[in-house]
């Protein structure tokens, strides 16, 4: 399950705008 | 009286909330029949997952946000998460669904390995929502404001979110005096749900303990 730590990956790697990977 | 600066940034807002939505492949998954309850709990993992993509897309679009630091801006993201996601979801359960959908929604829901202890809270949320009829400007710019709150841990510059928050508080104020007019304490109704909202983060916290768990 996305865990908090998680969270914050798809946080910051959606700020950044890279979705696709 | 909105002025024409706030209309301008209502329609950004309420743009914003309408393009980025949940995919329809991701939303359709939810509707289909016989899933087991691990099943079930990976489709809400993936609607979490899709959910918190989406916010992220959405506040990209609120003025002034991009320009806040970049540390603050995943502060307020992560603190406001969680309570963006049960708004959001509130108003797929108040929405008038196709007949059926809304009962096959919380099925899965129920049969997914999550406590009553959490779930109670959970749709009295949404059905404390559902009685407001809120409209879209309203849904938005709730969205936006819940997002938009200063005391989030780890912000650091709480007077520039305030700066961002406020202008939107103020329209959201004369929006619900124009739509709601016999309601005088309606705006006040709408900042109750937001407290409301805050002990969902409490629930789902736990929530996940109990996950991990079983």
């Amino acid at each position: 399950p996305a865990s908090n730590l998680g969270l914050e990956d798809i946080i910051r790697k959606a700020l950044m705008g890279n979705l696709e990977e | 009286q909105i002025t024409k600066e706030q209309l301008g940034l209502m329609k950004v807002i309420v743009d914003a909330y309408n393009t980025h939505q949940i995919p329809q492949d991701v939303a359709k998954k939810l509707l289909q029949e016989q899933y087991s309850e691990e099943e079930n709990f990976l489709l809400l993992t993936e609607m979490a997952t899709s959910q918190v993509q989406v916010l992220v897309e959405f506040t990209k679009n609120i003025p002034g946000f991009l320009s806040l630091d970049h540390e603050d801006q995943i502060a307020l993201l992560k603190g406001s998460a969680v309570e963006a996601m049960f708004l959001r979801s509130a108003q797929v359960f108040s929405r008038k669904m196709p007949n059926g959908h809304t009962e096959v929604l919380e099925e899965r829901i129920r049969k997914s390995g999550i406590s009553e202890e959490f779930m109670t809270p959970m749709f009295n949320f949404y059905k404390s929502i559902g009685e407001l009829h809120m409209v879209q400007e309203e849904q938005a710019l709730l969205t936006a404001i819940t997002i938009l709150t200063p005391d989030r841990a780890y912000v650091k510059d709480q007077k520039a979110v305030e700066r961002l928050q406020e202008p939107m508080l103020d329209l959201l104020r004369k929006l619900c005096a124009l739509q709601h007019p016999q309601e005088p304490q309606y705006f006040a109704r709408l900042l109750g749900r937001l407290t409301e909202l805050r002990t969902l983060n409490h629930y789902h916290a736990e929530m996940l303990t109990s996950w991990r768990m079983n």
